[in-house]
């Protein structure tokens, strides 16, 4: 149980984590564009 | 330094009338060595024969299953590669367990203390007889599963030896395969992240990263998150040296063949004792010197600490009456443990943050110091006892706790929609990656705050479920408490 509820955490955090580097990547890109 | 204490002749287990005895009337505790998973351990004499022997005292509320384990494995190995068990004593609320002592202390403390890598050469001595250890233990049907610098001991001779097998598992013929996520996250092979079931040569990839951590100070990945780690070994393909330059295609050779991700592949200790780089090891005494470094570093560190703290001790006397008398007790006492525990704080340099923040499941043992990487348990082994017979129970009763950013969104979202901004509360789902769209709507700024943020917030969810489990074991544990009061020495 404890293992499993582990594992939610980890992967909860691990997709957060990829949505924000992905929404600081775009941001950066979307900057270079404009500029 | 190392020679004045060291025993011409082999202790193979304590005499029966030492086991009735009470243990200080046996050893007399000279100092404090360390800090380990489940207590601290001591350097001492044993009275009956001069010899020094390390005393592992462990509180009886930690988890005692995991202790009798590790008895119960030191008890069956009878090697020069592996510490050896003379016996144990209940003592008040401590179990004493008495075992070899190896003067140099662990390969991760020489390094840190020298504040520098082991050599080539040096690390090819250290792998032999580490292999020699291994090749004995896995021909036991065991697995150590904790293998790394922090684990692996010398003796004053330079002879390596296994330590802490607070972890270790045996390998039963009904079940060649275990299945429990085990060990320390940098060291951990694929296939034991992967739960696919592991054997022996899971250890020999821990050896495989644990000799680029002799060479290189740490292992990869090392300054990642362990949780990050854990993702990327069963993904990536096997680590190899920062700067391959620096090291002999020899022992490239050797490392590539430990690291190899498909375990049937990978090499076992016997063949790789046979590895040209290991059969030109040179002889333990090579070790000599690095020895004699870090234990005259050890000890001069101890003396200033004793020093500093006889000075604070001046100061306190000259100041106030009670505390004089307070700090004066205190050293009557454990004089000696005071000084060294200083050392230990005073060696904290360490920078790769442990598995579980606030676990005490550390690499210890006889002549450890704490180590800065911890050792990571998931699944108990009564926990895979279950699994084999009733472990459908499990699934039917789980319910995911919910991480706190996720709640955190939801209630962002509510708020929004209370704002009378959104209208689609319908399509919430919570732990959906739906609600991680709300990102698009924060600055870069904040986007980076939260990055920042995650890691501390990822640990203190995790350090809240492990302490809801603890309560959980608890009971269970003052049970075993109960019962083994009733024991005795053994």
């Amino acid at each position: 149980l404890f293992m499993k509820e582990l594992e939610h955490i980890v992967k909860s955090y691990e997709a957060y984590r990829q949505a924000l580097l992905s929404e600081v990547e775009a941001r950066k890109q979307r900057q270079q564009w404009y500029a | 330094v190392q020679m004045r204490n060291h025993p011409r002749r082999q202790l193979k287990k304590l005499s029966e009338d030492s086991l009735t005895k009470q243990p200080e009337e046996v050893f007399d505790v000279l100092e404090k060595l360390g800090e380990g998973s489940y207590g601290c351990v001591f350097k001492a004499h044993y009275k009956e024969t001069g010899e020094i022997v390390a005393i592992k005292q462990v509180p009886v509320e930690s988890d005692l299953q995991e202790i009798i384990k590790e008895i119960s494995i030191m008890q069956q190995c009878n090697s020069p590669h592996v510490v050896r068990y003379y016996g144990s004593y209940f003592k008040n609320s401590d179990l004493w367990i008495v075992m070899e002592y190896c003067g140099a202390g662990s390969v991760s403390d020489i390094i840190r203390l020298r504040n520098k890598t082991i050599t080539e050469e040096e690390i090819a001595t250290i792998l032999q007889s580490t292999l020699k250890g291994l090749e004995y233990l896995h021909f036991m049907r065991k697995i150590h599963r904790d293998i790394k610098a922090g684990n692996i001991l010398l003796n004053s001779e330079g002879q390596a030896k296994l330590a802490d097998f607070g972890v270790a598992g045996q390998l039963t013929d009904t079940m060649a395969k275990r299945n429990t996520v085990i060990g320390t996250p940098f060291w951990m092979a694929p296939e034991v992240i992967q739960e696919i079931g592991y054997n022996c040569v899971a250890d020999i990839w821990s050896l495989g990263i644990t000799s680029i951590e002799m060479s290189e100070g740490k292992p990869p990945y090392a300054d990642i998150h362990p949780m990050r780690a854990i993702f990327m070994i069963p993904t990536n393909p096997p680590p190899t040296f920062r700067n391959p330059d620096l090291w002999s295609p020899s022992f490239q050779d050797f490392v590539s063949q430990c690291l190899v991700k498909n375990p049937e592949n990978r090499a076992a200790a016997t063949q790789l004792l046979q590895h040209p780089f290991i059969r030109a090891a040179k002889p333990n005494s090579i070790l000599r010197a690095l020895i004699t470094d870090a234990m005259e570093i050890k000890l001069k560190r101890q003396e200033e600490a004793e020093q500093r703290e006889q000075e604070d001790e001046d100061n306190s006397d000259e100041d106030e009456v009670d505390q004089g008398t307070m700090v004066r007790a205190g050293t009557g006492d454990l004089g000696t443990v005071r000084a060294a525990g200083s050392l230990v704080g005073s060696l904290g340099g360490g920078t790769a943050r442990t598995m579980i923040a606030h676990d005490d499941d550390d690499d210890d043992d006889t002549g450890t110091m704490r180590s800065q990487l911890g050792t990571m348990v998931i699944n108990s082994d009564d926990e895979e006892e279950e699994e084999a017979g009733t472990m459908k129970r499990r699934d039917e009763t789980m319910q995911p706790a919910k991480p706190s950013f996720l709640e955190y969104f939801e209630q962002k979202e509510k708020e929004a929609n209370s704002q009378g901004g959104g209208t689609n509360a319908d399509n919430r789902r919570p732990a959906n990656e739906g609600d991680l769209e709300v990102v698009s709507s924060w600055s870069v700024e904040e986007l980076r705050l939260r990055l920042a943020s995650l890691d501390p917030q990822m640990e203190q969810e995790i350090e809240e479920i492990r302490q809801r489990y603890q309560t959980k074991r608890q009971p269970i544990l003052d049970a075993i408490e109960a019962k083994k009061r009733r024991q005795q020495n053994f």
